[in-house]
């Protein structure tokens, strides 16, 4: 910033007034080409053009200048009523809108049509530029810090770039990952005050049809689902102390909104990222993982899980694997654990590492003991062997099946070695994984009800019942496999449900059972 | 079940930014282009209006309900949107074809006398947008380069 | 016990798609069709 030539700053606001002037007059011609044809012409003159690094400048200086103009606007008009906000909007977007014009022809222009490299590289250098100003005015101005200037630049040259033209379709997928990669370095734990902007931008009908819809091979997802991670990931501490404040309410409830759009849209999406959501929302957060795990493939005719004698092995989908587009088997580590449990679900060797378990999942992180991430990919990941297991003998999962394994002495120890909270947390793993008929919900189905019936202690049979209880009394969705699995846990007569005292243990609580009860049955 | 976790610093910077950014949310029309004739002006109605569009308001079906009046209010005051291109399709079915010069919609209201290659030539029906009324036209060209 | 999900203003029985009138995370109202920037042909912009 400080070696700015001399004379530039002048330069720059002179050119990028006498641009927004010819943008907005009559002559400008069709998409501004005719007043961008002249006004190249005059870039060239005063040297703009001449290198990378007094592009860079200019871009930078006009970049600073519209925010400026825009403090200005809204700082003449505080505690304005609202049509007056209109005006101040009007009055910023005259320039914002020419100065993202000029961005866009820039872009389309430079370099010859086949040449998308220079094309691309000036978009994320742009990007870069205004994401550069963004956050530096964000340290800066702290709590008076404002989106609007930054969230029209953004939005505005996204939809510019996506219009229908030969050219832009050439470079749409460059231009999304550019988008992705500027809005995951200005993801809300890194900018929050532009968090609310951030959302409205990810959730923009433009953006997300071009991401999840228009994109073909579903390229856009793994980088959508990233954005959403991000957005998880800074909810995370104010959902998990479940004290939200108004602001994070707002956020919360309009990241809901967002996923009930994915839900009712994208289900096939939720369906592949489920395991990443999982890993990075908050154990408590019952409701929003609850609609997460509902999702199920469009093509999918889910039976009605209150089906007398409901038949869950005998399912077509039920033996098929879920797509999970997410590589869980990575995140166990450190690599001699993961030998180690290799080993172990090969020969049951070393007999010790059943016994070690316990502190390999223990975590230093301060305020959880345990290392949810490695617990979560432990749990689906001796799942998936046990389940590859189980069909390399050509059987299906059973409650007879799944017994007497390596794997099972891994879960078994794990439900009986763990504390209350350790245990909460294995019990989690294994029901967010019951979710549309596929092998893993079958198989983490018969496992619960195992862990369930073959329990040396009422707590554990507790905790199982609390899991899944904690997951039905929320509204709705609610996931396909906890429902079959809760009705059978009830139903069955092996289990012995009704019996046990912590069924009893209060009338409203009997009541709550009685009720779930009905509306199972 | 898992208990509160007390918040970090970095937390509390993140509440208080999320706090002040609050007070000032995106407006939808910031992801809007700039409606120069009918800018969102959000103004509080008796509840015993109607709220929300009809059902089924953005398709072809209902606007083809629409008087030819709305219609052309629609397609003139609702420029660069999908009401104004639904507008433009609802006309046409209604035999309407625009005008690329005059930027005015034509209807015939006879066979043309004349029809060649390039024009045809009658007595129309046209919506004169700046005196805001339909007005017979005789003996006029349309030049098939005119037509959208 | 959560949020009623339907009242947050989505018709999730829509046999449309949600997303091409998605208007904002704040808004508990779909777009109108007076909403959505459409790439128009160019003639019509008569402004």
């Amino acid at each position: 910033i400080d070696g700015d030539p001399p004379g530039l700053h002048e330069k720059a606001e002179y050119l990028l007034r006498e641009w927004v002037n010819m943008y907005h007059s009559p002559a400008a011609g069709r998409d501004s080409t005719k007043a961008f044809t002249a006004f190249v012409q005059q870039m060239h003159q005063q040297g703009i053009l001449k290198n990378d690094d007094v592009i860079t400048r200019f871009f930078r200086l006009c970049s600073e200048m519209c925010v400026d103009l825009c403090y200005r606007a809204m700082g003449e008009a505080t505690g304005t009523p609202p049509t007056n906000q209109a005006l101040i909007r009007a009055k910023c977007f005259y320039t914002l809108d020419a100065f993202v014009r000029l961005i866009a022809l820039l872009i389309k222009h430079s370099g010859d049509n086949a040449n998308t490299v220079t094309k691309i590289n000036l978009l994320n250098k742009v990007l870069g530029i205004v994401a550069g100003v963004l956050l530096q005015d964000h340290i800066v101005r702290m709590t008076e810090f404002q989106q609007l200037p930054y969230h029209r630049i953004f939005i505005m040259l996204f939809i510019e770039l996506n219009a229908p033209e030969h050219i832009l379709e050439n470079i749409n997928y460059q231009v999304l990952t550019a988008f992705c990669n500027t809005f995951h370095v200005l993801r809300p734990a890194k900018s929050p005050g532009f968090s609310y902007a951030w959302l409205e931008f990810i959730s923009h009908r433009v953006f997300i049809g071009r991401m999840l819809a228009l994109t073909p091979q579903q390229k856009g997802w793994g980088m959508y689902a990233q954005l959403l991670i991000d957005l998880f990931k800074f909810l995370a501490p104010f959902l998990r102390n479940a004290d939200l404040t108004k602001p994070t309410q707002m956020l919360y409830k309009g990241t809901l909104r967002v996923l009930l759009v994915l839900l009712h849209d994208f289900p096939e999406f939720l369906c592949d990222y489920h395991y990443g959501f999982c890993d990075v929302i908050p154990p408590n957060c019952v409701q929003m993982r609850n609609l997460i795990l509902s999702a199920f493939p469009r093509n999918m005719r889910l039976p009605d899980p209150f089906t007398p004698n409901l038949k869950v092995d005998m399912l077509t989908d039920i033996s098929l694997p879920p797509r999970i587009l997410i590589n869980f088997a990575s995140k166990i580590q450190p690599a001699q654990f993961k030998k180690d449990l290799d080993s172990y679900l090969k020969s049951r060797s070393p007999v010790t590492f059943v016994s070690d378990l316990r502190s390999y999942l223990q975590s230093s992180e301060p305020g959880t003991r345990y290392n949810i991430q490695l617990m979560n990919a432990l749990v689906l990941y001796v799942g998936t062997q046990a389940i590859q297991f189980i069909h390399s003998k050509s059987l299906t999962p059973s409650m007879s099946t799944i017994a007497h394994s390596a794997h099972m002495d891994i879960f078994q120890n794990l439900a009986v070695a763990l504390d209350t909270e350790g245990r909460y947390l294995f019990l989690t793993a294994i029901a967010n994984q019951l979710r549309y008929p596929n092998s893993h919900t079958h198989y983490f189905s018969c496992t619960l009800l195992y862990l369930f019936a073959e329990a040396n202690t009422e707590a554990i049979q507790e905790q199982i019942t609390r899991v899944l209880l904690e997951r039905l009394i929320v509204n709705r969705p609610h996931p396909w496999g906890l429902l079959i699995t809760f009705i059978e846990l009830i139903k069955n007569p092996q289990f012995k449900f009704w019996n046990h005292e912590f069924v009893h243990c209060a009338p409203e609580i009997e009541k709550l059972f009685e009720s779930v009860a009905r509306s199972c049955m | 079940p898992l208990g509160p976790v007390p918040l970090s610093r970095e937390n509390f910077y993140q509440l208080q930014m999320l706090e002040a950014a609050y007070h000032h949310l995106p407006h939808p029309s910031d992801s809007e282009r700039q409606r120069s004739f009918l800018p969102r002006n959000p103004c509080p109605t008796p509840s015993y209006y109607p709220q929300l569009p009809p059902p089924s308001a953005d398709s072809v079906e209902f606007f083809q309900r629409l008087s030819t009046e709305t219609l052309f209010f629609i397609f003139y005051y609702m420029e660069g949107t999908k009401a104004q291109y639904l507008a433009a399709k609802a006309l046409k079915k209604q035999s309407w074809r625009f005008h690329t010069r005059y930027m005015m919609w034509f209807q015939r209201h006879e066979e043309p006398k004349t029809i060649t290659e390039d024009y045809e030539q009658g007595t129309y029906i046209y919506f004169d947008y700046e005196k805001w009324c339909q007005r017979k036209k005789e003996g006029f060209t349309f030049e098939y380069r005119y037509l959208e | 016990p959560g949020i009623d999900l339907t009242t947050l203003g989505l018709n999730l029985n829509s046999p449309e798609n949600l997303y091409s009138t998605f208007q904002s995370p704040w808004v508990d109202l779909p777009c109108r069709p007076q909403d959505i920037d459409y790439h128009v042909p160019t003639e019509y912009l008569t402004n």
